[in-house]
Formats: C-alpha cells, structure tokens, sequence
C-alpha cells in the first residue's frame, strides 16, 4: 500500500469531489 | 553550465533555520474562501504556535511517530476486518487490542459550533475517519480537553437516536454494542481487551460553519454525531474528531457535502482553512485531478492511483503494472507518507545520493531512517520529489513537506515503509 500522509499534504490545497469521484491538487501556500 | 542549471530547478535551495518549525503564530493571509453553497473554516496545526490546545508544548518527534504508526496499525487492522470471515473475527486472536483512541498522531484541527445555541468544540480532520464525535457532558470518564464539554442539555436542536430506530440498528450493525438496547438511547461501546475504549451514545444535532448551516433537515438523516461519555483515550486537548471519509456515517455522507477541499498549512505556524462546497470556475482551472478509485472494498476511504515518484527530476524505475497492484489512499490524520519497501529502498537511494555531501545523523524513532546533521551549514540543497497520479497529476512536494525536522542536527526525509507486517 502507498499512503499520502499529511507532511506531504502541506502547503497544497487537497480537493475532493466527492460527487465527482476524483481528487485534486491545486496551488498552495493557503493564501 | 546547463546541467547546473537543470539540477538546481530540480532542488530546493533554503536556509537550515527556515527548515525549523516556526514559534510564532502568522495570522496574515487574505480572506477565507467564501460564497454562495460554501463555507470555510480555520484549520490549524494542533502543535504549531497558532494552536490553542497545546499549551505551548510539543510532543518528541519520536512520539509524533509512534502515535503515527499506532494509529495506522489499528486503521490496517479495521480494514482486515472487513476482509475476512466472521468466524476469524471471533477468536481471541483476532479481536486482540488495537487501541485506536490512545492514537492521536493527527496533527490538524478546526473549530465549529454545534447545537442551539452554539457551542464550540476543537475536531481534528479526519479523511481516514468515519464517524464525527465528541466528548458530551455529563463525561464519567473523559480525558483532558482544552474546550468546555459539549453540553446536550443546552441545545435545543440536539436529539438523541433511540434505539428503536431504524437508524439505530444500522450504527449497531456498524459499531457493534453490548449495551442491552434501551429505548431512549442508541448506544456503542468499543472495548478492548486491554481495558481501553469508548462509550457513548448516538445522536444527531446542528452544525454550524461560519454562516452557512448544515442542518439535520436538509439531509437524508439529521447530522450523526458520536457523544462519548467514557473515553480512555487521548487527543492532546481536541474535544474530538470530524470523520471526512465516504462511509455512510460520515459528515461527508450524512449532509451530501459533495465537494470539501483543505490547505493543511506550510509552515505550520501560519492557518490552514477547510471549505465545504465547490470553489469558483476561475480558481478550480488551476487544480489538477485524479479520479477516486471505487472498489466495495475500498469505498469508504478515498484511493487513488499512483503513476511514479522523481527525486530531483528523475523518475524512480518502476514499471507501471508495479503501480497497478498498489492501493494508494490519501489521508489527513496519517502524518507521515508510507510506502511499499522496494518503492521506499529507491527513493531513500536516491534521495541520499543527492544529499551525499550533509553528514548523516541518527534515525527518528524506528521509523525515519534518513535524516542528517545540518549544523555545520547555514543553506541546504534539497533535491525535489514529486509524485505523480493516474491523470498526469503531479504534486511537487513542498520542501516541508519533504523533510521533518526535529532540530537542526537531526532532519530527516519525512517518508517510511508501509508495515507489511500484518501480525
């Protein structure tokens, strides 16, 4: 298995269509 | 010349005390994304200088690791449940403590209001996590929170489920309780052989977020919430947690929140936000995504397909059908990136021939076993990893997401080996 734990999350805005089954990565800094 | 230049776009060059966490709280950032059908909160890291539960201290990076590992123990554990015969699942052996709630390598929280009128309580963010719950007054046996207890008798919107519902009988068949059922009280009770747990009853109530209100009415059952009486576990001050996976008991599920997104924040000394509800046009052509993967056996957690991993631009060997047995999941309470062990032994070796020069240091834990001694150098070249998703999804890694820092004389590349153990 591979896990995506949150360190890595950092600084990325994590999206979730949850609707829409699909997962994304957006621009980050949380500004 | 050119190859200088091309190893450098594939590296960060940063100062060695950038790299440590920060001990003041930055506030600034503009506004909170918010508009028509969303609503965000703050998020903050629960042991970071903004947060308020921690009363200024922070656990060991030893101890952030073991809770880490305990917590994916017990989730791999409750995933094998689901794949093997009841049969198993009734011997000694087999239902063997795995103490979920003495688990709390979480590292993000946000505060929201429930019931009428509002109380706050502080929930850490949970992709990985079903129900959302929280300690309730009057608490018999509860551990320490830095929020006043939820108190149901002052809400007038809060309701306990009875445990003659239809509803009921469903969470019983979910979390199985040994409770005889009473009528006005659905109960669950998780004990371990250990003598750990958590008991409570279920219930439905209000939850507020910002101005926009999830409402118990304007879903297909009211908002479920968990309230613990007698808990033996321990959140380091949050009141409880907000179970954002796919199940049919999260909030996720329960409201119809169809789209959530979240920036967990980088540094951590400055906030993140969660928003509920779907961003504008303009804003969403800049995210990339990869479709969620749905097995039944796979549904209430959000998987994904992994495509490779780059160390400094170059892409690790392995060959696609490698990557299509791999179930790849995403999760906000798992702290650090795990990975099969010939896909972490590649990274580790390319991620230490890039940093060849830096002298090691010892291990964290039993866990990281990359980190350096960073003492002698005021900057640092850290080749850049990426990770890259079925789509051409590609998450460049952020330099602190990369590394976990324990100090300077002990910085450490922040991935480990998925325990293949299962015992």
């Amino acid at each position: 298995s591979f896990l995506l734990g949150n360190v890595q999350q950092r600084g990325h805005e994590v999206h979730y269509d949850v609707a829409g089954r699909r997962l994304g990565f957006g621009p980050g800094n949380c500004s | 010349a050119s190859a200088n230049d091309n190893n450098l776009s594939h590296s960060y060059t940063v100062s060695v005390t950038s790299l440590l966490p920060p001990t003041v709280c930055n506030r600034t950032r503009t506004a909170l994304p918010q508009g028509l059908g969303k609503a965000s909160l703050d998020v903050v890291s629960k042991h970071g200088p903004c947060s308020k539960l921690n009363q200024g201290k922070s656990p060991s990076l030893e101890e952030t690791l073991r809770r880490d590992q305990q917590r994916l123990y017990s989730k791999y554990s409750g995933r094998l449940q689901k794949a093997v015969p009841d049969n198993l699942k009734k011997t000694k052996a087999f239902t063997f403590p795995a103490k979920i709630e003495s688990v709390s390598a979480d590292e993000y929280y946000t505060v929201v209001a429930i019931g009428k009128p509002k109380q706050y309580v502080s929930l850490l963010l949970d992709t990985g996590s079903d129900v959302t719950w929280t300690q309730c007054k009057p608490c018999i046996h509860c551990f320490q929170q830095r929020d006043p207890l939820f108190d149901p008798s002052k809400s007038k919107t809060f309701s306990k489920i009875p445990c003659n519902s239809t509803t009921c009988k469903k969470l019983r068949g979910l979390f199985p309780s040994d409770d005889n059922c009473n009528s006005r009280e659905c109960h669950f009770n998780i004990a371990y052989v250990d003598g750990s747990g958590n008991s409570g009853f279920w219930a439905t109530d209000r939850m507020t977020i910002q101005e926009a209100n999830i409402k118990g009415y304007f879903t297909r059952y009211p908002f479920l919430l968990g309230c613990i009486r007698n808990s033996s576990g321990d959140k380091s001050g949050a009141s409880g947690i907000m179970g954002l996976d796919r199940s049919p008991v999260s909030i996720i599920t329960k409201t119809k929140i169809s789209y959530f997104s979240y920036c967990l924040p980088s540094p951590y000394g400055s906030r993140g936000y969660i928003t509920f509800g779907k961003r504008n046009t303009v804003k969403t052509k800049f995210i990339k995504y990869t479709p969620i993967i749905t097995t039944p056996e796979q549904s209430e957690y959000y998987d994904i397909t992994l495509t490779g991993i780059s160390v400094g631009g170059k892409k690790l060997p392995f060959s696609t059908s490698y990557f299509t047995k791999l179930s790849t999941e995403i999760d906000s309470g798992a702290v650090i990136t795990r990975l099969p062990s010939p896909m972490y032994a590649a990274l580790r070796s390319a991620f230490r021939k890039r940093m060849k020069k830096y002298k090691r240091a010892k291990g964290a834990g039993d866990i990281l076993d990359t980190c350096y001694d960073l003492r002698a150098y005021e900057t640092v070249v850290v080749p850049k990893i990426t990770i890259h998703f079925l789509g051409g999804v590609d998450l460049e890694l952020d330099v602190r997401g990369t590394l976990v820092v324990a100090s300077v004389s002990q910085v450490c590349l922040g991935f480990a080996v998925y325990p293949s153990d299962t015992n």
